[in-house]
């Protein structure tokens, strides 16, 4: 494995979201994996459909909360194609699901994973490499007030209630760390993103990992 | 300056001010606590930022939704055989 590693380097990461008042982040992290996956795949970097999942994933809750996993599963069953985010703009609240025919435009799962790699964070970092960014969900309790750097206390695992998106590593300074991509703009932590110490399972960050295969 | 920075619309000495007034006292004491064990340059920052106003409470109703599930544990790559 690399000592460091950023999917950002390979123009496959889109820009950090905002989810706003809304408990939309499983979304936010699926759609994000789903579509730095696209990219690896060789297409062009192109926003999924956030309001798409958030709207038609009925087993989760649209904005009052869901589950990646559950997502993840849902849109592995249907094979919904995702549409862009341009014909399906996000709106911080839940509407009513919008269907498009089978021969529109859009990006399907063939297949995904889900694993908890507590204790196996160094396999996490090889899932990441082979695979792309990887949904994770997380203990953010403590985000409330993160304004940058490592994550290394005040955070639980086993006490999920948040999902992000993981992009990358770095094991070349004193401390290792995950970067991990939020979905609570770009005023928030560094420019969107947080840094959580790989080891230890920091934040349940290694809890319930999900890599997706287009 | 908070107001300002983050666009908040809520008058001085409003019921909501005064409200919004003691998180963010409560936020000041809680990042005090938190700094206190980031002891190398790199460690985790934590301070004044847009959820500073809300309560813990508000916080976690607003923004932390994500029901958790159980994965199985990693047992490695399979390969063939």
């Amino acid at each position: 494995l690399p000592a460091r590693f950023d999917w950002r380097d390979k123009a496959v990461v889109a820009p950090v979201q905002n989810q706003g008042a809304c408990g939309s982040c499983w979304a936010f992290s699926v759609v994000g994996a789903m579509q730095a996956d696209h990219a690896i795949g060789g297409s062009q970097l192109e926003q999924l459909s956030v309001q798409q999942v958030l709207d038609c994933s009925y087993q989760n809750a649209g904005c009052s909360g869901g589950s990646p996993s559950r997502a993840l599963s849902w849109l592995n069953q249907t094979k919904l194609k995702l549409v862009p985010r341009s014909e399906y703009p996000y709106k911080a609240k839940t509407g009513i699901c919008h269907f498009f025919s089978q021969s529109h435009e859009g990006v399907s799962v063939k297949d995904f994973s889900t694993y908890d790699f507590s204790g196996q964070e160094e396999a996490m970092m090889g899932q990441l490499v082979a695979h792309g960014p990887l949904a994770a969900i997380v203990d953010a309790v403590s985000w409330q007030d993160y304004l940058g750097g490592i994550i290394q206390y005040h955070c639980s695992s086993h006490w999920s209630n948040h999902a992000v998106l993981i992009i990358g590593y770095d094991t070349t300074g004193d401390i290792p760390y995950w970067i991990v991509q939020n979905s609570w703009g770009t005023t928030w932590g560094d420019e969107g993103y947080v840094y959580i110490k790989i080891g230890g399972n920091i934040c349940g960050i290694a809890d319930s990992v999900a890599a997706v295969f287009l | 300056a908070f107001r300002a920075h983050f666009h908040r619309t809520y008058e001085v000495d409003s019921e909501e001010f005064n409200r919004r007034r003691v998180y963010f006292q409560n936020a000041t004491e809680r990042h005090a606590y938190l700094n206190s064990f980031s002891t190398m340059s790199q460690s985790a920052k934590y301070g004044i930022n847009q959820f500073s106003d809300l309560s813990q409470k508000e916080f976690k109703d607003l923004y932390l939704r994500v029901v958790p599930d159980k994965a199985p544990i990693f047992s490695g790559l399979k390969t063939p055989g």
